[in-house]
């Protein structure tokens, strides 16, 4: 307002030209999206996801409303690098905003690919966070996958907490299961990557500590 | 909260509905396709401001500070926002991660004079 000579039209004032109050409305726009997001300007998106895995991902969400708080929620497609040497796969996950420390649920979403008849055992390992000794891997979760298909399942948050790097790396390991509970497994491929069926994690964060806001408040 | 008509002079809610293809956004904003940035705007006179039930939202709280210690030109009472709501967003990051987050105070519902 000041640059075109007049005054707040808010204020009483007189009001703006219509092309101009349209980039100003346009412009204050952009600003209050940004500021809301906490970024500075636009992402700019050099990978996106394939629109087909896009829309199979946000299906499988729950709808509804996010974490009262301002709670966010985080759906990451995963980098599969399968290993030749064993029934197993390994997941990196890049992460953009500070999460690790107010993350309170996490699933992991798959989809197994049929490798033999039975139950297939399946254990997720973490990678341990960059500041550690490499190649310190942590037992997540252990699951049992009695049919092919999605999977969604349940990763502990306390086990993935910790790290600050933004890049997440997950291992799966895989067999049938024996009679006595030991995993024997035979390399095979475990995860169906192509056709749009990426792997894909499913974060909730909350975007404050709980109680926080009735602590300041006191 | 009257919405403005072409011809009203006091303070009332602009509706105004931005879509993010007019932005250049849509690549990055998956949902909604746009939103109601309502605004306001429109004359307070002196009889308006500061009218009870209007003056307690944020903004007017500034310009009544303003007021008081003499920054403001007198008897000036701003078209201000009162009552706002908020968005649900759902965007990709610079990762490529989806995020679906509320944004808080995105859309205007109410207008008043500080």
């Amino acid at each position: 307002a000041h640059g075109t000579g007049s005054v707040c039209p808010s204020c009483g004032g007189p009001t703006l030209a219509p092309q101009a109050e349209r980039a100003l409305v346009l412009e204050l726009a952009k600003q209050q999206i940004l500021e809301g997001l906490h970024l500075t300007s636009r992402p700019r998106i050099t990978h996106p996801p394939p629109q087909a895995a896009l829309t199979r991902a946000l299906r499988r969400l729950q709808p509804g409303s996010v974490a009262p708080g301002n709670g966010e929620e985080v759906i990451s497609f995963a980098t599969v690098t399968d290993s030749t040497s064993a029934c197993s796969s390994l997941l990196t996950f890049h992460l953009s905003t500070p999460w690790s420390h107010h993350l309170y649920q996490a699933r992991l979403w798959l989809h197994v690919l049929p490798t033999r008849p039975g139950t297939l055992y399946l254990r997720i390992f973490r990678w341990g966070p960059s500041r550690r000794r490499q190649g310190s891997l942590t037992l997540l979760a252990e699951h049992h996958i009695t049919h092919l298909g999605w999977h969604a399942l349940t990763l502990p948050s306390s086990g993935l907490r910790g790290e600050e790097s933004g890049v997440l790396k997950l291992q799966l390991d895989c067999g049938p299961l024996g009679g006595n509970g030991t995993v024997i497994g035979q390399p095979r491929q475990l995860l169906d990557t192509a056709g749009h069926q990426q792997p894909f994690l499913e974060l909730k964060i909350q975007a404050n500590e709980p109680g926080a806001g009735r602590a300041r408040r006191r | 909260t009257p919405t403005c008509g072409p011809a009203t002079p006091l303070c009332c809610r602009r509706d105004h509905y931005i879509d993010f293809r007019e932005l250049g956004w849509r690549d990055w904003i998956l949902q909604p396709e746009g939103y109601q940035l309502n605004y306001c705007s429109g004359e307070c006179p002196l009889h308006l401001a500061g009218s009870p039930g209007i003056a307690a939202s944020f903004h007017s709280a500034v310009f009544s500070l303003l007021k008081a210690n003499n920054r403001w030109p007198a008897s000036t009472s701003c078209c201000v926002p009162t009552a706002r709501r908020p968005l649900s967003l759902l965007y990709l990051d610079r990762n490529g991660n989806v995020v679906k987050t509320d944004v808080p105070d995105m859309v205007v519902e109410a207008c008043g004079c500080s």
